[in-house]
């Protein structure tokens, strides 16, 4: 589950 | 992406152009920190690191260049081509106190001990007092030029816009990312008292100036 940290946010 | 989530990375951006356009254009960095910029472009740096690993997409992709790139420009324009107008005297805050303890927390608290995830938590982190020696730049001269309040003043918004992205963004997926909200909102708290000097001067016609 930590492989889906949302990293599109700027 | 939602409205408020754009109006912030939109908001980010018009700050770092400000910042940009100003040095080109008066050819000169008095007032900034150059400190401020240097632990800036550290945080990018640090953040998207992902570029060379992840692709998000092209809008990802191309703001990610556009900061990274900005900022080494700007961080090039005070320590280099305009070093003579850059006022060291005034931009004495030390960084390592702000480094240091936030790799040690960035080590403690993150989401998954992985070197990619601890950078960028430590970004975050970094990111949320990177303007510090800014405002003691600030409230050291006590004044600041028109322009700089107004990059301050969109630095300062950007967060504050994605707090209420992340607001919706809970309600509306049910997402949350507890690091990410803490330190924008300590990132948000710290420009509240500049807010207020914008608000009430900068937007009337005023120089912003701090009573002695």
């Amino acid at each position: 589950e930590l492989d889906d940290l949302d990293k599109d946010e700027l | 992406m939602n409205l408020f989530r754009l109006a912030g990375d939109v908001s980010h951006l018009l700050a770092i152009i400000i910042l940009l356009l100003k040095i080109w254009r008066t050819r000169s960095c008095a007032g900034i920190s150059g400190k401020s910029q240097i632990l800036f472009a550290l945080v990018f740096t640090t953040r998207y690191l992902d570029l060379l690993t992840t692709f998000i997409s092209f809008y990802n992709t191309t703001m990610k260049v556009i900061y990274i790139g900005c900022s080494y420009a700007t961080v090039w324009m005070i320590y280099a081509k305009f070093k003579a107008t850059y006022d060291s005297n005034h931009d004495t805050f030390r960084m390592e106190f702000l480094v240091i303890p936030i790799a040690a927390l960035s080590l403690l608290v993150n989401h998954d001990f992985a070197p990619l995830e601890i950078l960028w938590t430590f970004s975050i982190y970094l990111e949320s007092v990177a303007i510090l020696p800014q405002l003691f730049m600030v409230s050291k001269t006590g004044e600041a030029e028109t322009i700089t309040s107004h990059y301050l003043f969109a630095l300062g918004l950007y967060r504050a816009l994605y707090l209420m992205n992340w607001i919706w963004r809970f309600f509306a997926e049910g997402f949350f990312d507890l690091i990410a909200i803490v330190a924008g909102l300590v990132q948000t708290i710290l420009y509240c008292d500049f807010f207020y000097l914008y608000i009430t001067k900068v937007l009337k016609g005023k120089k912003l100036s701090l009573p002695a």
